[in-house]
C-alpha cells in the first residue's frame, strides 16, 4: 500500500463503511452488491485482454461474448431483480455500454408496456430467450429530440392487412440505435402511421430486420454499423433503411392506439402514456451522472494523494498535489457534486416508482411535474458531470490523457448523455414550459404543490408589502 | 421590491432559501419577458424562441435549487454524527461553490451583498481545508473495486507508477522489441539515403 494513501486513510474523521451503506441504501444492499461484484470478478468467463489493447471489432466481439455469458448466468443464478441485473451487467461490462443494452432496457420494457396480451404471447418469450434480439429505432439521421418530425412512414394496406414501412428520404434513415448495426434481428420502429389517407402521428411497430436462421438482412432492409464514434467502442450503433418492407397488422403495438382490419384508426386514451419510458430513462440518467462523476473523483483524488509535485515551501520535499488549494478547489466541489447527485438520483428513483404506481391506478396528476423535473435534472446533472469529469481528467496532468487512467473512457462513455434521450437545451426548455405554466397559475392565486410550490411564496413576497 | 433575504453563509437552510429565491426570481423574469415578447411578436412561438435564453436560465436555477434542497434534506436522514458532519460540510461546499459560480444571480436578486460574497469565498476556502483530510476516505466510500474502476491512477493501494509501467509494457505496440515497420520501411529508407 502506498504510504501516502495509507496515511490519508488514517486521517478519516468518519467510518467509510457506514457512508458506503448510506450511498447503497442500507448495509444489506452493500453486502448484496459486493456479492454480485465478487461473482463476476472471480468468474474466468468474464476475463479478457485490456479493451484498450483491442481493435474495435475485437472489442465488439468481446462484448457480445460477455453479454451472451451474462444472459446464461443471470438465469443460472436466478438473478431477476432489476437493480441486481443492472449491478451484474455493470460489473460484467465494467460500467461500459454493451450491444444488448437496448434489448434489455428498451425493447423488452416496450413489449411489456405497449403490446397487447396476444402480442406479448407472440413476441415476449422469444425476446426473453434471445431468439428475438431487439433494439429501439426512433432517432433518424435528420431527426432526434424533436420526434414529431420523424419521417419514416408506415402505411396500412387493408387489402392484405399489412403495414408497409418505408424510409422516404436520406434523412429518414434510422441512425444511432445501439445494437442495430450487427446484433439485432428485430427492431421496434417508430414511424408516422398512415391509414385511410390520413396521418395519425408516431406509433411503434415490431419490424423483423434479419433472418432468424442466417442473421442476414431481410429483403428491403439495409442495415449496418454507423462507424467509429468518440466512444461506445463496444456497441454497434447502427443505421436502418426500410424499402417498402411489409409487416403483418399484428406487428403494430396496439395496447393503446389501434388500427382495425379495415384500416379504421382508434385513438389511445392519453398521449401521456409514452411519457413513462422517457421519464424512467431520464431518472436513471441522473443516477448515471452521480456514478460517472464519483468514479472520476475517486481516480483524481486518490492520484492527487500519491502524486508529489514542485515545492510549497523552499527546501521542503515535494508535497502531495492535494495540498495545493487550487487542486482542492478543482476536486472537492466536484466530490460534493457527486454526493449531491447521488442523493438526487435516489430521490428520482423513489419518486418515479411512487408516481408510476399512482398512474397504474389512473392518477396522472403528478406526471407532468415528474416529466418536467426528470427532463431538467437530466440536463442539469449531465452537463455538470460531463464538465466535471473533464476537470478531473486534467487535474491528473499528462497521465489523465492515458487510457491507463480510465478517465478518457469515463468521459467518452458519459458525455453522450448530454445529447441522447433528449438534447439538454431542449430538456431545459421543456422544464421551462412547466415552470412558466406554474408561475402563471401562482400569479392567478392558484395553490401549487411539489417542487414548484415556492412560486406561490415568490408571488406573495413580490406583492406590495405593508410598510 | 422583495424583502431582502438575510443569508447566513454558514447555514445550509439559509442557503437553500437563497437558491429558492434565486430560482423564483429567474422564473418570474423569464415569464414576464415572455409576456413582453408576446406583445411584440406575431406568433407565440416566436415569443418563446426570443425568450429561450431566459427560460433555460430559469430551468437551470430551478434544478440547482432542487439539488441543494434534496442534499440538505438527505442530511436529516443521517444518524451517524461524524458522517453527518462531513456530509454537512460537503453540502455547504456544494451550495457555496454554486453561489461563487452564479454570483451575479444572487447579487441581482438582492439575496447577497458584495461583502457577503467575500464571506462566501472565505467560508469556501475554510471548507476546502477542512475537507482535504477526508478527501480519500470520501472517495473510498463510493466503494469502487479496482476491477470496476479499471484505472491505474485510481488504484485502491495507490501503487500507481509500478502498475503504469507494467500496463504500458503490455501495450500491443510492445509485443516485439522491433516493430515490423522498421524492416519494411525505415531500414530500406536508410539504405537509399
Amino acid at each position: 500500500m502506498n504510504p501516502d494513501i495509507l496515511r490519508e486513510r488514517g486521517n478519516a474523521s468518519f467510518n467509510t463503511e457506514i457512508l458506503t451503506n448510506i450511498l447503497d441504501g442500507g448495509a444489506e444492499k452493500t453486502q448484496r452488491r459486493r456479492e454480485i461484484e465478487n461473482m463476476v470478478i472471480s468468474d474466468p468467463d468474464f476475463q479478457h485482454e485490456d479493451l484498450n489493447f483491442l481493435s474495435r471489432s475485437e472489442r465488439y466481439d468481446a462484448a457480445v461474448k460477455k453479454s451472451a455469458q451474462m444472459i446464461l448466468k443471470l438465469r443460472e443464478y436466478g438473478i431477476s431483480d432489476p437493480e441486481e441485473i443492472y449491478c451484474y451487467k455493470s460489473c460484467v461490462h465494467r460500467g461500459r455500454p454493451e450491444p444488448l443494452d437496448l434489448h434489455l432496457v428498451m425493447f423488452l420494457p416496450t413489449l411489456l408496456n405497449q403490446a397487447t396480451p396476444e402480442q406479448q404471447n407472440t413476441f415476449f418469450m422469444p425476446a426473453w430467450n434471445l431468439e428475438i434480439i431487439g433494439t429501439y429505432a426512433q432517432t433518424e439521421m435528420g431527426h432526434g429530440t424533436h420526434i414529431r418530425a420523424l419521417e419514416t412512414t408506415s402505411t396500412y394496406d387493408p387489402s392484405t392487412q399489412e403495414f408497409v414501412l418505408n424510409s422516404p428520404t436520406i434523412t429518414s434513415i434510422k441512425w444511432w440505435p445501439g445494437g442495430l448495426g450487427k446484433t439485432s434481428n428485430h427492431a421496434v420502429v417508430l414511424a408516422q402511421l398512415h391509414t385511410q389517407g390520413r396521418c395519425h402521428g408516431l406509433h411503434a411497430f415490431i419490424v423483423p430486420i434479419r433472418c432468424m436462421r442466417t442473421h442476414k438482412p431481410l429483403p428491403g432492409v439495409v442495415v449496418g454499423d454507423i462507424g467509429p464514434k468518440f466512444g461506445f467502442d463496444e456497441v454497434d450503433n447502427g443505421y436502418l433503411k426500410l424499402e417498402n418492407v411489409r409487416i403483418p397488422r399484428d406487428n403494430m403495438l396496439m395496447k393503446y392506439a389501434k388500427v382495425e382490419p379495415d384500416g379504421t384508426y382508434v385513438k389511445p386514451p392519453s398521449d401521456k402514456l409514452t411519457y413513462g419510458t422517457m421519464v424512467f430513462i431520464r431518472s436513471m440518467i441522473v443516477g448515471e451522472s452521480a456514478r460517472a462523476l464519483s468514479k472520476a473523483c475517486t481516480i483524481a483524488t486518490r492520484y492527487s494523494a500519491v502524486r508529489h509535485q514542485s515545492e510549497l515551501r523552499p527546501g521542503e520535499p515535494e508535497p502531495q498535489i492535494l495540498d495545493y488549494q487550487t487542486q482542492q478547489h478543482k476536486l472537492l466541489p466536484l466530490l460534493a457534486t457527486a454526493y449531491a447527485f447521488h442523493f438526487v438520483g435516489q430521490y428520482m428513483n423513489r419518486t418515479y416508482h411512487r408516481i408510476t404506481s399512482d398512474i397504474s391506478q389512473g392518477d396522472f396528476s403528478e406526471l407532468p411535474e415528474l416529466h418536467a423535473l426528470s427532463a431538467g435534472l437530466k440536463a442539469f446533472t449531465t452537463w455538470a458531470a460531463s464538465a466535471g469529469i473533464e476537470v478531473c481528467r486534467m487535474a491528473c496532468g499528462g497521465h489523465g490523457y492515458s487510457h491507463c487512467s480510465a478517465l478518457p473512457a469515463i468521459y467518452v462513455t458519459f458525455t453522450p448523455t448530454c445529447t441522447y434521450e433528449g438534447e439538454n437545451t431542449v430538456m431545459m426548455l421543456q422544464t421551462a414550459r412547466f415552470l412558466v405554466k406554474s408561475y402563471t397559475q401562482a400569479s392567478a392565486g392558484q395553490q401549487l404543490s411539489g417542487m414548484v410550490s415556492y412560486l406561490n411564496q415568490a408571488r406573495d413576497r413580490l406583492q406590495a408589502q405593508p410598510v | 421590491s422583495a424583502r431582502p433575504t438575510v443569508v447566513d453563509v454558514s447555514d445550509l437552510a439559509s442557503l437553500v432559501e437563497a437558491y429558492k429565491q434565486r430560482a423564483a426570481r429567474l422564473v418570474g423574469t423569464a415569464a414576464r419577458n415572455l409576456q413582453v415578447e408576446m406583445q411584440h411578436s406575431q406568433r407565440k412561438e416566436d415569443a418563446w424562441n426570443n425568450t429561450s435564453i431566459d427560460l433555460v436560465r430559469a430551468s437551470d436555477a430551478h434544478c440547482h435549487y432542487v439539488v441543494v434542497k434534496l442534499f440538505a434534506a438527505k442530511l436529516g436522514e443521517v444518524g451517524d454524527t461524524a458522517i453527518h458532519s462531513v456530509l454537512s460540510n460537503l453540502a455547504l461546499l456544494y451550495a457555496l461553490h454554486g453561489i461563487t459560480q452564479h454570483s451575479g444571480d444572487f447579487l441581482q436578486a438582492g439575496l447577497l451583498s458584495v461583502p457577503q460574497l467575500s464571506l462566501v469565498s472565505q467560508r469556501l476556502k475554510e471548507l476546502l481545508r477542512q475537507l482535504r483530510a477526508d478527501a480519500v476516505p470520501l472517495v473510498d466510500a463510493f466503494d469502487y473495486r479496482d476491477e470496476m474502476l479499471d484505472s491505474v491512477l485510481g488504484r485502491y493501494d495507490g501503487n500507481v507508477y509500478e502498475h503504469m509501467f507494467e500496463w504500458a509494457k503490455r501495450s500491443p505496440l510492445n509485443r516485439t522489441e522491433v516493430h515490423e515497420s522498421y524492416h519494411k520501411y525505415l531500414k530500406p529508407l536508410q539504405s537509399k539515403l
